[in-house]
């Protein structure tokens, strides 16, 4: 276990699973997680931000995961 | 494709949240 909640883990896998240099947008992560409200995806990139498991690319819409190169 | 400015800005908002991820595992191991 890495101390993250199956909504935190499912995001953070679809974030790393992007290969676009400005990463995932909010909206993309809505269309693939569809049981998962846009507000609790927020929260879920909020604390995933806080962690420094993933920062914010063009805007506060992207996203990037820390460890994919 | 990214315009030299959001290349500069991804990277610098990268090298935040590894610090950021640095300190919170250090935090981690402290407890």
């Amino acid at each position: 276990s890495n101390g993250l909640s199956p909504n935190q883990n499912q995001v953070l896998c679809l974030i790393k699973s992007c290969p676009e240099p400005q990463g995932i947008s909010i909206q993309e992560l809505k269309q693939r997680l569809s049981a998962m409200s846009v507000s609790i995806i927020r929260q879920v990139v909020d604390f995933l931000s806080n962690e420094g498991h993933i920062f914010s690319t063009i805007d506060e819409d992207h996203f990037r995961s820390t460890d994919n190169e | 494709s990214l315009t030299p400015e959001q290349q500069r800005k991804i990277e610098e908002n990268r090298q935040r949240a590894l610090a950021r991820r640095a300190e919170r595992l250090a935090q981690g191991t402290c407890q």
